[in-house]
């Protein structure tokens, strides 16, 4: 299932691989995360950051139908600006985003050999809503 | 990889399959992709902090410590490989940043063989923190290997003292000078790390308040008595060994300085909330 994502603009630097964007019965192509895998040796990154190898960063791709899903958790702009794209096609569809983030800790050697732990935020899509 | 830094397998590929293809992209096209590559790895090290990208020397040790803070901060169990080494991650301590120190072997001053005086001085550089970044605490860590058993019988208590260095002088330790930071009285018979507290001391030193002349460190009996240097019950592990074949095992206990802080951007975050995060992940 993974490879049938890719993972479109928000793929640079990594590939699509393993991890489940969850989604289960919802409508396909509907605002959803959608798995992508940062992969360090891919961009030869291996020899200084030690660990992870790499992480699941995923992002947040698909439709904002009219109407909005009560899981997608929307605003009521979102609801609004929906509704009147039901009506007028040429007012565009609420946009599926990230709005919950976690964050990922790197054991890397920095430029002169010493050892840094370093958490860093917002690297991980926890959450897609429409906004 | 090597001179092209981000550039990918497939890409450095391309250049050898384009030979007589007319359908595979141009050289200029090769180019500009490279550049683009070139920049992207420039905004990803600026995110992750960085001015350049490392490159580590193989000689690069790892200390298991900032594995087992690794591990602690991620949940992550700990490995055959990296086998835990029972520390733990000091809770409160660790905001973001933590940063690992082994001393300058070449600047070390080692007592003349006949000497009984128990100090050795170390001198960390310490010019590879950022000036940003905010320290919080740091600590001085020590290995203490258990004593022979022939020196169990005799249980003993030690005493070690650590010391800033104010003044360096004439000593056969190389100290004139120096204000005691933190002690400890432990057992002879146990092993393990004990961890002094030397914030006072980083926090001037990376405020550039005050000259880094170094840490003085004193190994004493319980009862006051002066360590002799060569005595086989020397058991924490000051110094290199003339006996330690295994290099690796002094890369894994040599002394160790370690910095807690914050690399002075937004979003600060806690070892606690990361934890929380893990918990969120394994639940789904």
């Amino acid at each position: 299932r993974a490879g049938k994502h890719r993972s479109g603009g928000g793929g640079r630097g990594g590939r699509g691989k393993g991890g489940g964007g969850g989604g289960g019965r919802r409508s396909r192509g509907t605002c959803n995360r959608h798995p992508l895998y940062v992969d360090f040796s891919d961009v030869g990154w291996n020899d200084w950051i030690v660990a992870p190898p790499g992480y699941h960063a995923f992002f947040c791709q698909g439709e904002c139908p009219f109407p909005l899903a009560e899981h997608l958790n929307s605003t009521n702009h979102a609801i609004v600006q929906t509704l009147v794209n039901s009506v007028n096609p040429a007012v565009p569809r609420a946009c599926c985003v990230p709005t919950e983030l976690s964050a990922i800790s790197l054991l890397y050697l920095d430029e002169y050999d010493k050892v840094v732990l370093k958490n860093y935020q917002d690297m991980v899509v926890e959450g897609c809503v429409c906004r | 990889r090597g001179d092209i830094g981000l550039v990918p397998r497939d890409v450095a590929g391309l250049r050898l399959a384009r030979r007589g293809d007319p359908a595979l992209p141009s050289r200029a096209d090769d180019v500009q992709l490279a550049d683009s590559l070139r920049i992207l790895e420039r905004r990803l090290l600026d995110l992750f902090g960085l001015q350049r990208r490392p490159r580590p020397s193989p000689n690069a040790v790892v200390p298991e410590y900032m594995w087992e803070l690794y591990r602690g901060v991620r949940r992550v169990p700990a490995d055959r490989s990296h086998g835990s080494s029972g520390l733990s991650v000091p809770r409160g301590l660790f905001s973001n940043t933590a940063r690992s120190f082994h001393h300058e072997e070449l600047l070390e001053v080692v007592p003349p063989t006949s000497s009984s005086y128990p100090g050795r001085r170390y001198v960390f550089n310490m010019s590879s923190i950022p000036e940003r970044e905010v320290i919080s605490a740091a600590e001085l860590r020590l290995y203490r290997a258990r004593s022979s058993p022939d020196h169990q019988r005799r249980q003993k208590q030690q005493r070690i003292n650590v010391y800033e260095v104010m003044r360096p002088g004439a000593a056969p330790d190389g100290v004139s000078v120096a204000r005691l930071l933190d002690t400890r009285l432990v057992w002879t018979n146990e092993s393990g790390w004990e961890a002094f507290d030397v914030s006072p001391t980083v926090l001037r030193w990376t405020a550039a308040t005050a000259h880094n002349h170094g840490i003085l460190v004193e190994v004493l009996q319980g009862n006051d008595e002066l360590t002799p240097w060569r005595d086989e019950s020397h058991n924490v592990r000051l110094s290199r060994s003339l006996h330690d074949y295994e290099s690796a095992t002094w890369a894994q206990q040599r002394p160790l300085l370690v910095t807690f802080g914050h690399d002075g951007r937004k979003d600060a975050t806690h070892v606690d909330r990361s934890e929380e995060d893990g918990r969120t992940r394994s639940k789904r």
